[in-house]
């Protein structure tokens, strides 16, 4: 299984 | 000026243990509604955020928004030179904006240390965190989650999460073979803070790697409660609430399938 990174999900503003 | 006494110093010693595995640095931004933080992990998978109201210290101050570019190796340093039952005052001027101080005074007043510190210039750039209405909420024992993940991490590298109206399946799977935990929504909820306790819009099942899971329950300490949030294809929220003054909070990207 591949890990995703937080940064796929929360974008800076 | 940014003036913030907190009798319960401890509380700097906890809040630094919960994050000494992941961040070196970090930005504290100070502002009329408190001290947070918000940063990710070197490899970018997790992402902490603390939050520290000025309405839970004992005395708070501060004049204009603040951003301190903190080294945590060093502030540990530092905060080691206190004692649990020390009052800690973090100060900070507006005309000398490249250093913070901590003050550590004894409950007899009889013994007052001070520490200036340099500020680092940390550009880091804050990530906007979208509003979510989970699929499923779980409040349970911070010290059972501990012991869960420690002991998935035993069995291998990721745990399987799934969640559904009776309870909370933990599953891993590694050279060795396969372990699975099952903890039952609590039938009775008297106290609280030993209830397992889930709020269920949809079930859910998600893989997350255990190595961050099991540096997030370093956190155990602050509160006797963790809160698991989740949702199909967004990252785990771990919360462990600050009481009277905030939380610390941990997100963590899921796994995929390949």
């Amino acid at each position: 299984m591949a890990q995703r990174s937080i940064t796929s999900f929360f974008a800076p503003p | 000026m940014f003036e913030a006494r907190l009798v319960q110093g401890s509380l700097l010693k906890k809040i630094l243990e919960a994050t000494k595995d992941l961040l070196t640095e970090a930005t504290f931004d100070c502002s009329s509604t408190g001290m947070s933080l918000q940063a990710m992990d070197s490899s970018h998978v997790s992402l902490v955020s603390l939050m520290l109201r000025s309405d839970g210290f004992d005395a708070y101050r501060c004049d204009r928004n603040l951003s301190m570019g903190i080294n945590l190796t060093s502030m540990t340093k530092i905060i080691k030179c206190s004692s649990n039952d020390d009052v800690v005052t973090i100060k900070a001027d507006d005309n000398n904006p490249d250093t913070v101080t901590f003050m550590f005074e004894s409950p007899n007043q009889e013994k007052v240390s001070d520490f200036e510190m340099k500020l680092m210039d940390l550009d880091t750039e804050h990530l906007g965190i979208p509003e979510t209405d989970y699929s499923v909420v779980v409040k349970m024992p911070a010290q059972e989650f501990q012991r869960v993940c420690r002991d998935m991490s035993q069995i291998g590298e990721s745990v399987t999460i799934c969640c559904t109206k009776d309870g909370i399946r933990f599953s891993a799977s590694g050279d060795l073979g396969t372990g699975n935990i099952k903890i039952a929504q609590s039938a009775n909820v008297d106290k609280e803070e030993e209830a397992v306790v889930i709020e269920m819009q949809e079930a859910v099942t998600l893989t997350f790697a255990l190595r961050y899971l099991n540096f997030f329950t370093r956190a155990t300490s602050l509160s006797g409660q963790v809160s698991l949030s989740m949702s199909p294809e967004v990252p785990l929220v771990v919360e462990y609430k600050i009481a009277d003054m905030g939380y610390m909070r941990y997100y963590l990207a899921p796994k995929i399938e390949d």
